[in-house]
């Protein structure tokens, strides 16, 4: 049975599109079947894998509001050896279209649930905010909740909503909701600043901080603007290694290697 | 008459707050009477100027929702000479509270119209989407949209998607809803991509990108954690002298310098 995780932070620009793209593409790396799916309407994981949101036809949308099947709306990259459920404009009418609809925050669990026994990994990306859309991610992660935070101040204030924001949603919805781990991400090593947010984010989250620290690294900002992950696009820089690192940590902790 | 203006862009991280704090305390600096309003949910504009908000009674929630005079709420700090109606936590369900109000768009501009003639400058500040709370902000922006575009691929992607909601807003609301300018943050010296960026939005916004471009600089991230403009904290780094001569040219712009 495959695992379902959801990568969400409320704060914008933490890291969260360039941590499920590039954690998703080394679990392929390491021989794991796995589907990315696109709940942002900016749909820049969709585009981070090399496709272009406005030729889209059909994808997360029609999955939601639709009774179609999803794996109509699935594209498969060989090269990547990566599958994705893109997100396309239309997208961004789903958070006023999904509020009169019923068990509207379980739309997205109950069409991806089905999908979990044809994938190893499902990494669901979420847009910066606490909407439906990433209520819906929330409760299809079934396995748990990655949490990327930036190194900075700024990025750290805003912990303790998305943590309330998870506890609200175990308690209303899904019991067995859990925080899989926390991902520190552009770390500069050359900053007081980001030492200080790595002290302070392990004191509150203690063994639930993955081990590996993904540093700042510009490839990582220009890999998506070749439509690859940074394991194509520049396999040897500190990011790729950083991403390897991370799902390596993540198939041992989940007991897959 | 006081000029209104709304720091917008979905996309997240692009420095939204960074330009609203910093682009205020010089417009402050140079002796103007500024009123910062946040309407993100995350109040990250609110935690910058050193407002605790868990502390806050009284701010944006209260002057969408309530009849209560908005005057009620602004804080004013003589330290750094500007005032703020700061967000609390309660803003967070705003989107859905507002979804069946009549005028819902335009709430934030009817309440804050009255002070446009006690304050030189407006800034809004706005979260990362294009909800009815941003929507809010583009409305009440009367004089124009600031748009913080950060000198990397992903940002720039989404700018198709900021100007259609412009664009929507100005048929449907409000008629005379301009783009102020844009404003190139984060540009780090160091990497093509920040050029290529540079070059792609000039090619799109012509005159409209303001020709301050406003560098990487960790000072700039440093300074909200000691809950102060970077005018305060660190004046004399390369973040600072880019929101002063940002201040100075959008004071030229405006014919008040
Ligand atoms: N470790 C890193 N080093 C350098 N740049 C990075 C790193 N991680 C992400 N970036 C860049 O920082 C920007 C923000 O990252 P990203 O878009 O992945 O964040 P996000 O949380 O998904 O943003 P949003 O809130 O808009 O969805 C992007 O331009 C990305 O390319
Ligand atoms: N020029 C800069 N140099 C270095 N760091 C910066 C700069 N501008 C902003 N930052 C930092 O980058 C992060 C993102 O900036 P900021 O929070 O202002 O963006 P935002 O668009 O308001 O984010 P959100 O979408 O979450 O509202 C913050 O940690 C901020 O301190
Ligand atoms: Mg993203
Ligand atoms: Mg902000």
């Amino acid at each position: 049975m495959g695992l379902i995780y959801t990568i969400a932070n409320q704060k914008g620009g933490v890291g969260k599109t360039t941590s499920t793209i590039n954690l998703g593409a080394f679990l392929a790396y390491f021989g794991m079947k796995v589907l990315l799916v696109d709940i942002d309407p900016q749909s820049n994981a969709t585009s981070s894998v090399g496709i272009d949101k406005t030729s889209v036809k059909g994808g997360t949308y029609q999955a939601l509001l639709e009774e179609r099947s999803i794996r109509e709306f699935i594209l498969h990259n060989p090269k990547l050896n990566l599958s994705i459920l893109p997100a396309s404009p239309d997208l961004a009418g789903a958070e006023v279209e999904l509020v009169n609809e019923v068990g509207r925050e379980s739309l997205l669990k109950r069409k991806l649930l089905p999908l979990a026994e044809e994938f190893d990994y499902i990494l669901i990306d979420c847009p910066p905010s606490l909407g439906l859309l990433t209520l819906n991610g929330l409760v299809a992660a079934v396995n748990g909740v990655l949490i990327p935070v930036q190194c900075e101040y700024l990025a750290m204030e805003g912990l303790g909503d998305l943590i309330s924001t998870v506890d609200r949603v175990r308690r209303a919805i899904s019991p067995d909701l859990i925080i899989r781990g926390v991902i520190l991400t552009m770390y500069d090593t050359r900053t007081n600043l980001a030492n200080d947010v790595v002290e302070e984010v392990k004191k509150h989250f203690h063994d639930k901080v993955f081990k590996t620290i993904v540093p700042r690294s510009v490839r990582l900002a220009e890999a998506p603007s070749y439509g690859v992950p940074i394991s194509l696009y520049s396999p040897g820089s500190v990011g790729a290694k950083a991403y390897q690192e991370l799902a390596r940590e993540l198939l041992i902790g989940d007991g897959r290697r």
